[in-house]
């Protein structure tokens, strides 16, 4: 898993709560 | 914890759909401004965003990979010629060449300076990595970046995948980092050694890349004025004229 999918979705999973809103 | 695919999708200006099929590695071509969308939406740092760039690179366009070319030798006298520590790496990693300095500064003692080498693969699984680096976790984490960036260049290059997956079963951390998005600091920045007999080295690390090549890598560790790290290196190369006299 080192393709663009994967890439994504732990830089989508990564997202500190701070920055949701 | 995290985004949902949605509010990704939303910030981006995608459909979820189209964001899915992304994620899911079901679209063909993603094209430069939607990754660029998405790296913004997803708050990514210039090097994470760069290497959504290189992932999305249709294979055609990556470097090709010829594994485990052979360092030309210019390149081997290039290595020599630096007064500060420098090697040539393949894409995997492998030390394929590396000047006198580099060698005594990172071979454990009372191994032989020729032996082979892999900068991953032994900072995670050699006992001797835990004592000569100071900061064990930052030198893991720029590892493992510089292993992802190499990754994605080279998709087909059996060593770099060979090394991942012994990784991946061998070490618990290695899986840890891994498996986050972590890719900035790969090609330079600032690290620290204790080697036993020396002292403490603290460099700067830079790569370079020679263009249009095999995906070879020539690293540098370059002393910080200072710090007491030409020193050290002038210790070592003391100790070894001493020896071989």
């Amino acid at each position: 898993g080192a393709g663009l999918g994967a890439f994504l979705r732990a830089l989508r999973n990564r997202r500190r709560p701070e920055d949701v809103g | 914890p995290g985004l949902r695919r949605q509010e990704v999708a939303d910030l981006a200006g995608v459909s979820l759909d189209y964001y899915t099929r992304i994620e899911q590695g079901r679209v063909g071509e993603v094209s430069p401004a939607v990754l660029t969308a998405l790296g913004r939406a997803l708050r990514a740092t210039p090097e994470e965003s760069a290497h959504l760039h290189r992932l999305a690179a249709s294979p055609a366009r990556r470097r090709s990979s010829r594994a485990q070319a052979p360092a030309r030798p210019s390149l081997l006298a290039l290595a020599d010629s630096f007064a500060v520590p420098a090697a040539v790496l393949t894409p995997s990693l492998d030390v394929v060449a590396a000047n006198l300095v580099w060698r005594l500064l990172i071979t454990p003692p009372g191994q032989s300076l020729t032996r082979d080498k892999n900068l991953v693969r032994d900072h995670f699984l050699e006992p001797y990595a835990r004592v000569l680096v100071a900061d064990w976790s930052l030198g893991a984490r720029a590892g493992v970046a510089g292993l992802r960036v190499q990754a994605a260049l080279h998709p087909h290059d059996e060593r770099v995948q060979q090394l991942v997956q012994e990784l991946l079963d061998r070490s618990e951390e290695f899986r840890r980092l891994w498996s986050m998005p972590d890719v900035d600091g790969s090609t330079h920045g600032r690290h620290r050694l204790l080697h036993p007999r020396a002292g403490q080295y603290t460099y700067d690390y830079e790569t370079l890349q020679p263009p249009g090549d095999e995906g070879l890598i020539v690293t540098l560790f370059s002393p910080v004025p200072g710090t007491g790290s030409q020193e050290v290196l002038d210790t070592l190369l003391a100790e070894h004229h001493r020896g071989t006299e």
